[in-house]
């Protein structure tokens, strides 16, 4: 029960943020009650469900800077399996101020004690940097999994990436496991892709999953209408990886 | 002389690093002396001429930590005119520790005083995050650059980077001017390219560059030959629209 699962890259625009709404809606799709928070400033996942910043009551901010207990900040989606904790933090600037005192770095995984065990999944959102905030998810998750863009500044921003989580594992979590790397806008009709696919499946072995999310429009058009593909359009190639992917997942965890 | 230009944004992948690469070059192309500052610890310059970890002697890193001198941080390029200063940053520990003493926010500025009139241009590239390192660019620079990503996560996390940069210009930088927003990846053939294009010239009115960056595989694949595209692919889409930015904005100060 209760498991979380950290979505994080510091390389920018990967498709964490795609991953995080797609693969929690697919989960509650095949019955698994997910929780989805969003620890990115943008609040990317608000904007997913159609949410306005006068929407949102309480979300993470709340949460670190007024102590609102995490029952308060969750949010209902069209799924009924389905909520979310929306970020409504405004700048990094909380980052300094409320992340600055003692256990700082536990804040997180400290607010979500209460309601661990009410989900099956909790997935974390992480901003594209290494900061307090992505610090917080890391330590507060079982797992990691981290979306790789099929193209060259993100394969070469991976092995800085994969030492500075090594080392916060080693200091702050040592139960922190990679879940999987998933690859991420893959287009198999040009050589860059395939060439970053055989690099990525050569060095990281068994830990890169088979489904990999094909770079497909429909994926970056459903934002607009507030809700994840699997709902508005379950046949698309997007969706339809996504679920492969939570299934992938879930055979995972019936074979351990 | 001298202008010193940040290209910044919170979003993730729109296109900073690949934007800041190819116009230093196109600055460079056309005569002009150009010098690429790396403030994100994904170090994705240094990726672009192919430099690796341990080709570098010294960057930003050094600047900021052991106050090494900026004309020891340079770094030629197979271009005369265009020249680099590798981030070489590790994390964004650097971030914090060096970052946290007195007048911390103008350490870049002050670092940059000694060459800012030995160049044309300075263009600064920043990480996604609204952290110290992207204070210190906006601090330390005369003019913006917005790349603006054709989809819909980048135009919803608009709003809330012009509000930093706006109480940032105001506390800190209040000489600091918009030299433009950037259209980038933009694919025409798509209805919500097109539905992007329409509202940030509607919003920003006479703010957006004329030359929109069109999505081309070209720049996606260059920086694995370690080249700007305007060296080794000219007549590419990619590189002929990173040219005409260049003229665009030679233009302006013509006209100015
Ligand atoms: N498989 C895909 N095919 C096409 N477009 C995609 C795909 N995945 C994501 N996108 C689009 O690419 C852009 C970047 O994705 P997304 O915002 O999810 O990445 P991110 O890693 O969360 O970015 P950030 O680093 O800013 O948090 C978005 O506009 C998104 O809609
Ligand atoms: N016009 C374009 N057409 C096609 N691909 C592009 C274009 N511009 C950038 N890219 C590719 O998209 C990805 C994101 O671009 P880039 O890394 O320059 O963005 P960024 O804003 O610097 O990202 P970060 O937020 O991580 O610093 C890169 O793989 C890059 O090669
Ligand atoms: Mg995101
Ligand atoms: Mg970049």
């Amino acid at each position: 029960m209760g498991e979380i699962i950290a979505i994080a890259s510091q390389k920018g625009g990967v498709g964490k943020t795609t991953t995080s709404v797609n693969l929690s809606a697919s989960f509650a799709q095949l019955g698994y009650k997910t929780l989805l928070i969003d620890m990115d400033p943008q609040g990317s996942v608000a904007t997913s469900f159609g949410y306005g910043r006068y929407d949102i009551r309480n979300g993470v901010l709340e949460m670190f800077t007024k102590d609102v207990p995490v029952q308060e900040c969750i949010h209902p989606t069209e799924m009924d399996l389905f909520h979310f904790i929306p970020s409504n933090v405004w700048s990094d600037e909380v980052d300094k101020r409320s992340l600055m005192g003692a256990a700082a770095e536990f804040k997180l995984k400290n607010a979500l004690a209460p309601i661990k065990n009410l989900y099956d999944y909790i997935l974390i959102d992480c901003p594209p940097s290494l900061g307090n905030l992505t610090f917080n998810a890391l330590i507060a998750a079982d797992s990691l999994i981290v979306p790789i863009q099929c193209e060259y500044y993100a394969l070469k921003a991976l092995g800085r990436f994969l030492k500075m989580t090594r080392s916060l594992k080693t200091e702050y979590n040592p139960d922190l496991r990679y879940r999987g790397f998933l690859l991420t806008m893959v287009d198999t009709r040009n050589n860059l892709s395939k060439r970053v696919i055989n690099k990525v499946r050569y060095t990281l072995q068994g830990l890169v999953f088979d489904t990999m999310i094909p770079r497909n429009i429909r994926l970056a058009e459903v934002p607009y209408y507030g809700k994840p593909a699997v709902m508005i359009d379950k046949n698309s190639k997007g969706a339809q990886s996504y679920l492969a992917l939570a299934r992938e997942i879930l055979e995972q965890d019936a074979r351990q």
